[in-house]
């Protein structure tokens, strides 16, 4: 679960932060759904590459399957190395998530615009972003975006005021705030 | 340090650089 330290080649453009790409699909073997929902998610995360440039990052992404490509039931996620994409991670047992629901179509060009302004530090929230998931599914698409402390609303606020300046969502999307221990009811 | 920004329009030019392909 560790790809190594992280280069910083020269000439290329360093990231503030260096982020961790994750996929996983939902595993549709498992008969237990009690174990599916907590075990098993762990188990479907996939580490697929780390970037530390900007270089690198567009190395990584224009590799990787496209959006309308992916089967459904499964998820991209771009994390802060360090941070694992589940709510049992430190960083992330006390955060929330903001929700972005978007028609079949509309999530490529708006995940891009988000992983943008992740990397780009374009959230004015200190070290509150913790990363950024997209999630293939059946009748619409979602984005996300974790950061570490669901209860200091003013973050929250700013977040969400960042993510309608920065992602030119379509009128149709809708957001809503959820907290992970409210997930994990 | 001085924290590392970087706009949408620059991280686009980037993209089609050599260096990423």
């Amino acid at each position: 679960l560790d790809l190594g330290p992280v280069e910083y080649p020269a000439g290329e453009h360093r990231l503030q932060h260096p982020y961790c790409l994750w996929f996983s699909k939902r595993q549709t073997l498992v008969r237990n759904p009690q174990v599916q929902a907590t075990e098993g998610y762990g188990q479907s995360l996939r580490l697929v590459g780390q970037v530390a440039t900007v270089e690198q990052w567009w190395g990584l992404y224009i590799h990787v399957v496209r959006l309308h490509d992916l089967p459904q039931h499964t998820d991209l996620h771009l994390f802060k190395k360090g941070i694992r994409p589940m709510w049992e991670d430190p960083a992330n047992s006390k955060g929330g998530k903001w929700v972005i629901r978007l028609r079949k179509g509309q999530v490529g060009r708006a995940w891009e615009n988000l992983c943008m302004a992740m990397l780009g530090e374009q959230f004015v929230t200190g070290n509150e972003i913790c990363g950024v998931v997209v999630s293939i599914r059946y009748q619409e698409d979602q984005l996300s975006i974790w950061n570490r402390t669901a209860s200091d609303q003013a973050t929250t606020a700013r977040i969400r005021d960042s993510l309608k300046r920065l992602l030119n969502l379509p009128a149709t999307a809708t957001m809503e705030y959820k907290t992970h221990n409210d997930s994990l009811k | 340090g001085t924290k590392i920004v970087y706009e949408r329009a620059f991280l686009m030019n980037l993209r089609n650089s050599p260096i990423s392909k």
